[in-house]
């Protein structure tokens, strides 16, 4: 977008379109258009060139929350350190934890064990075991159409006796209308806890870029029965841009952990705020 | 829901006197603050409010008991208009083998679909034959052979690792197996990865199918528009099938698809097993894109 004139109407219309195109949604799409429209009055906004950077602030000012701010894993010993991978069908968990294993075995020099407990679909447990021998980690699996919360078990077992840093547990894609799948979810986490009461649990919302504001109804309901720690946006290699991250962290404070950049295990870049509102404007 | 909106904001509005143009006018920005919540594209919202505006100030709106509700009727024919009329049956033209190419990006419902449309179209006495042409993702043609064989539909995997080799062989064996019905089943990719892009052309210029169908998982949001135009332009595909309606996502990008690239819905998948597909009921979507 270039901004070669005055701050009028017209110039606001093009900013609210660019950020409802990118899912921001309208009602924080409006905070942010009232938000420079103050900043005009208050003249503290005269050049249109300047209003892409007075956006791009209003953006980073809006939702600190949105850059986790503690570590994303438990640093001092605390291990093994769990991460939950959930979220609706087809938005790339089973991907992400092979991206996850390839990221901590080769970028922090972890120990990580991986359990394949998504029992349901067809052929879930060999897409992880691929995953598995791709970034040399082992795997812990029940039976086809098993218990989930008692693959979760045993490789919590495992994980402990054999002295891993991280369990990265796949878990089966599931649409948040659906009680009785989420129900499922919140029993493999109760069970993790009750063999471990201290246990570092960190749920990770795994979301497709592409959603749209179903997205926020997502993270509310898998919110609600695994205490979600953080997001991992994927495809955004394509042209979707992910704002539905923002009405995600108003509503729930929930951080973006890492964003999906294509469907190899090197394809997953840590998040960083600034470079995701660049992402924008681009 | 928007119905609810609009009769309370023009409940007010009379009881201030006699329903304006203008008041008209100023309502049009509640139908599209309601569509985009239901991700519909922003132009083509913006499109579709301007028709619905020229209806409501054509017609008897103004006198109306029921201004409110009279607006969101003509919004909802629009709509079902605009998605497609009354749900139709298709059937495919020309002799058989008849062929089904699916095609869509990562994790749209492609794999999925192609096994629905084969035990769908097994009920109806067709023989269809399931191709196994993703050779990329992790165990795919694994998944694609454990469901076809729960459908007892046989699927093609080829020994080639070039998906426009596999499907090519897969016409050869099908006329063996005297399959009246072959279906295609891709790897997921994006419309801006040009090498994929061109596999899929060459796959349809070598097959000639019947049916294109662009897959589209009805949680979309405004991207829609951006790939659905991208396949379009490069393969014309000749439906659309839009998956995960039983979830609770409004469903604004079938509109947006609709509307950009003018292809039919044909089919919906309303579930994770082989037989939660159905035909497409606009009426339906309609309804449920307005909230
Ligand atoms: N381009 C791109 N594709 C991705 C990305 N992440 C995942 N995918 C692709 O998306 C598709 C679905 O990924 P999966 O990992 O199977 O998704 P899932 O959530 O485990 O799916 P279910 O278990 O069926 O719910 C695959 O084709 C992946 O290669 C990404 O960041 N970019
Ligand atoms: N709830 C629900 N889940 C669906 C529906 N259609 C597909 N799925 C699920 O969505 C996920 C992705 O489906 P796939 O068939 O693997 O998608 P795909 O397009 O083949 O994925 P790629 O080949 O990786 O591009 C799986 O978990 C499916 O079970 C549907 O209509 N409803
Ligand atoms: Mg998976
Ligand atoms: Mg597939």
């Amino acid at each position: 977008i270039t901004f070669r004139k005055r701050i009028d109407d017209n110039l606001l219309d093009k900013i609210e379109e660019a950020l409802i195109t990118s899912d921001v949604g309208v009602e924080i799409a409006v905070q942010l258009i009232e938000r420079l429209k103050a900043l005009v009055a208050e003249n503290r906004l005269v050049e249109s060139d300047a209003i892409l950077e007075a956006l791009k602030n209003e953006m980073a000012a809006l939702f600190p929350a949105l850059q986790e701010k503690e570590g994303f894993l438990p640093e001092n010993g605390r291990v093994p350190g769990v991460l939950l991978v959930v979220g609706v069908n087809g938005s790339g968990k089973t991907t992400t934890i092979g991206k996850l294993a390839r990221y901590f075995i080769r970028e922090r020099g972890k120990k990580v064990l991986l359990a394949a407990c998504d029992t349901f679909r067809a052929a879930a447990i060999e897409q992880l075991t691929v995953w598995a021998e791709r970034t040399g980690c082992e795997l812990i699996k029940g039976v086809p159409g098993g218990d989930p919360a008692a693959v979760a078990f045993d490789a919590l077992v495992a994980a402990i006796n054999r002295g891993h840093d991280l369990l990265i547990i796949d878990t089966a894609g599931r649409l948040h209308t659906k009680v009785n799948l989420m129900e499922e979810l919140r029993k493999i986490r109760q069970v993790l806890l009750k063999k471990r009461p201290d246990l570092f649990v960190h749920t990770l919302l795994v979301l497709d870029g592409t959603t749209g504001q179903n997205a926020l109804m997502q993270a509310r309901e898998f919110n609600g029965v695994s205490d979600v720690s953080g997001l991992v946006v994927t495809k955004l290699d394509g042209t979707a841009k992910g704002g539905i991250v923002f009405s995600i962290c108003k509503d729930l404070s929930i951080p973006v952990d890492f964003i999906g950049t294509g469907e190899g295990p090197d394809d997953l870049v840590p998040f960083s705020l600034p470079a995701f509102i660049e992402s924008f404007f681009k | 829901t928007l119905s609810d909106r609009l009769e309370s904001i023009f409940k007010t509005l009379r009881g201030q006197g006699k329903i304006t143009e203008q008041n008209i006018k100023d309502s049009m920005r509640d139908i599209r603050r309601a569509l985009l919540e239901a991700d519909v594209n922003y132009k083509v919202a913006k499109d579709f409010v301007q028709k619905v505006m020229d209806r409501a100030l054509g017609t008897e709106v103004q006198n109306s008991i029921t201004p409110g509700q009279l607006i969101v009727k003509i919004v909802h024919n629009e709509l079902t208009a605009l998605l497609g009329g009354t749900s139709s049956e298709f059937s495919f033209i020309g002799p058989a083998p008849h062929k089904i190419m699916m095609v869509g990006l990562q994790g749209s419902g492609k794999t999925t679909m192609s096994a629905k449309l084969a035990l769908y179209y097994r009920k109806k006495g067709k023989r269809p034959m399931l191709v196994a042409a993703d050779v990329y993702r992790p165990a795919a043609i694994k998944q694609l052979e454990i469901l076809g064989k729960s459908i007892q539909v046989p699927v093609f995997i080829g020994d080639q690792k070039n998906p426009v080799a596999i499907c090519r062989e897969a016409t050869g064996q099908s006329e063996k197996e005297a399959c009246d019905l072959i279906i295609f089943d891709t790897a997921g990719r994006l419309h801006v990865d040009a090498e994929m892009m061109r596999e899929l052309e060459k796959i349809a210029a070598a097959e000639k199918p019947n049916e294109i169908f662009f897959t589209a998982d009805a949680m979309t949001g405004q991207d829609a528009v951006n790939s659905a135009i991208a396949f379009n332009d490069r393969l014309n595909f000749t439906g659309v099938v839009l998956t995960k309606l039983d979830g609770d996502s409004r469903g604004g990008a079938a509109l947006s698809i609709l509307a950009v690239t003018g292809k039919p819905v044909r089919f919906a998948g309303i579930g994770e097993k082989i037989d939660q597909i159905e035909l497409f009921h606009p009426d339906r979507l309609a309804s449920r894109i307005l909230g």
